[in-house]
C-alpha cells in the first residue's frame, strides 16, 4: 500500500496572473512529484496541490519567495488515509 | 458481517468494489419490477461495467448518470449508491420523481472506472487514471476524463503518460469509454447526460475543448442557474456554473463535450462538494448530505429534461 507520510496538502490562493503563472511554473517541475489536486487557473479559484514530504521545503520557498498566500489544508496526508480506512473497518464489524 | 438487504446497507460509509456489486444484486432482487443491471463492457483488468437501468416501461429515453470515473473521488461512488436507493423510494412516492420515471429510463453506472476504483482501496488511494500500461513508459494508466472524441489531443490534457491528465493514445482506447461510448450509440435517445466528479463545487456544460459557446448555451446556463439554486436550498452550499472553459480550465477529450456532439442536449458535470478542508478525503459523514444536496441538482435538471425532450 502506498504510504504519504508526511505528505502535505497546501491550499494555494493566487492574487493574480502572475502569481498563477509562477504556479503554472512550480506545476511543471517534474522533479517535486506534485500531484495537482485542483489546477492553477484564474486567481478566483484556490490551486491544491499535494506536497510530497520530500518536496516540502522547495515548495515552501517558492512559495514564500514570491509572495504567494498558501495555507496546510491537509497536514498528514497518510493520518487522514489511516482514520478514513480505519473507520471503514471498524463500521464494517 | 454484511447487510442482507438495501435498506440495511450503509449509505454513510465508504465501500469496497465488491460491496458496491454487492448492493447493486440485493438493488435489483428486491425491485425485479423498477432495476437491471446491464453489462456494457469489461475494464482493463477484465471487471464487469455495470449500469444500473432504472425503467417503468418499454422503449423510453434515457437520461444517464455516471460517478466514479475518477477513482479516487470516492464520495461520487458513494453518491452514486445513494442515488440508485433514492430512485427505488421515490418511484411511486414522489409524484415529481414519479413523472420523471415514468416518461424516462435512468441510466446509472456507479463505478465508471472499477480497476481505478480498486487500485485506490488496495494500492494508492490517490489514484485517478485507469489502470492500462502506456506501452514505452513505466506509469500506467489514461485520464478517462480527456479520452474522448471531442477535441482529443487538444490544449488541456496531457500527452505524457505520467501526467494525471494524460489523454491517451487514441480517442476511445480506453475500455471503460469506448464501452460508454458504444452503450450511448446503440441506445440511440439518450436525452440527458450527467457525469459527476469532486471536488470543486461547479456545475458545467460543454464546451471545455473550445471557447466556442455550444447553440443551447443559453438554455443550458439557465437551467444551471435553477439546479444549483434548489441544490443550495438544502445546506446553503455554494455552486458555480457555466461552461468548462469559463469556469474551470480548457479541458480536451472530456465526457460530455462529446456527449453533446451526438446530440444529447442536456449534458453537464457536476464537481461535488469542497469544504476546503479534506480534498478528495471527504468524510463519510459528509455523503449522505452530499449526495442529498446533488440529488436536488439533478432532480432540476430531469425534470426540465422530461419537460423538454426533443
Amino acid at each position: 500500500l502506498k504510504a504519504f507520510e508526511g505528505d502535505k496538502v497546501l491550499r494555494i490562493l493566487a492574487k493574480n496572473e502572475d502569481q498563477i503563472s509562477l504556479l503554472q511554473d512550480l506545476t511543471e517541475m517534474d522533479q517535486l512529484q506534485l500531484d495537482i489536486w485542483k489546477e492553477p487557473t484564474h486567481p478566483t479559484l484556490p490551486v491544491d496541490i499535494h506536497v510530497p514530504f520530500e518536496s516540502l521545503q522547495s515548495v515552501k520557498a517558492f512559495l514564500e519567495a514570491n509572495e504567494i498566500e498558501h495555507y496546510i489544508m491537509i497536514n498528514d496526508l497518510q493520518a487522514l488515509i489511516d482514520e478514513e480506512r480505519h473507520e471503514m473497518q471498524s463500521t464494517r464489524f | 458481517i454484511e447487510p442482507r438487504n438495501t435498506d440495511n446497507f450503509d449509505y454513510a460509509q465508504y465501500h469496497t468494489l465488491d460491496e458496491i456489486n454487492a448492493f447493486m444484486d440485493m438493488l435489483v432482487a428486491e425491485n425485479p419490477n423498477l432495476v437491471t443491471k446491464l453489462r456494457i463492457g469489461s475494464s482493463y483488468e477484465q471487471r464487469p461495467l455495470y449500469v444500473l437501468k432504472f425503467s417503468s416501461g418499454p422503449n423510453r429515453p434515457g437520461f444517464w448518470i455516471d460517478t466514479g470515473i475518477h477513482s479516487r473521488e470516492w464520495v461520487t461512488q458513494a453518491a452514486g449508491i445513494w442515488f440508485a436507493k433514492k430512485i427505488v423510494i421515490d418511484y411511486g412516492r414522489n409524484q415529481a420523481f414519479t413523472a420523471i420515471l415514468n416518461k424516462m429510463d435512468i441510466l446509472l453506472e456507479i463505478v465508471t472506472n472499477p480497476d481505478g476504483y480498486h487500485y485506490t482501496h488496495t494500492t494508492n488511494r490517490m489514484w485517478r487514471k485507469t489502470r492500462k500500461p502506456n506501452p514505452g513508459s513505466s506509469c500506467v494508466g489514461v485520464d478517462p476524463n480527456r479520452n474522448w472524441d471531442a477535441g482529443f489531443g487538444g490544449p488541456g490534457a496531457s500527452s505524457n503518460p505520467c501526467m494525471e491528465t494524460y489523454r491517451g493514445p487514441s480517442a476511445h482506447s480506453e475500455s471503460e469509454v469506448k464501452s460508454i461510448v458504444d452503450y450511448v450509440k446503440s441506445h440511440g435517445n439518450i436525452k440527458g447526460f450527467i457525469s459527476i466528479h469532486s471536488y470543486s463545487q461547479m456545475l458545467m456544460y460543454p464546451y471545455g475543448y473550445t471557447k466556442t459557446p455550444v447553440p443551447n448555451q443559453p438554455e443550458l446556463h439557465d437551467l444551471a442557474r435553477r439546479a444549483i439554486a434548489n441544490l443550495a436550498s438544502l445546506y446553503g452550499t455554494k455552486y458555480t456554473y457555466g461552461s468548462i472553459i469559463t469556469t474551470i480550465y480548457q479541458a480536451s477529450g472530456g465526457t460530455i463535450d462529446w456527449t453533446y456532439d451526438q446530440g444529447i442536449k442536456y449534458s453537464y458535470t457536476f464537481e461535488l462538494r469542497d469544504t476546503g478542508r479534506y480534498g478528495f478525503l471527504l468524510p463519510a459523514n459528509q455523503i449522505i448530505p452530499t449526495a442529498q444536496e446533488t440529488w436536488l441538482g439533478l432532480m432540476t435538471i430531469m425534470q426540465h429534461t422530461k419537460d423538454n425532450l426533443y
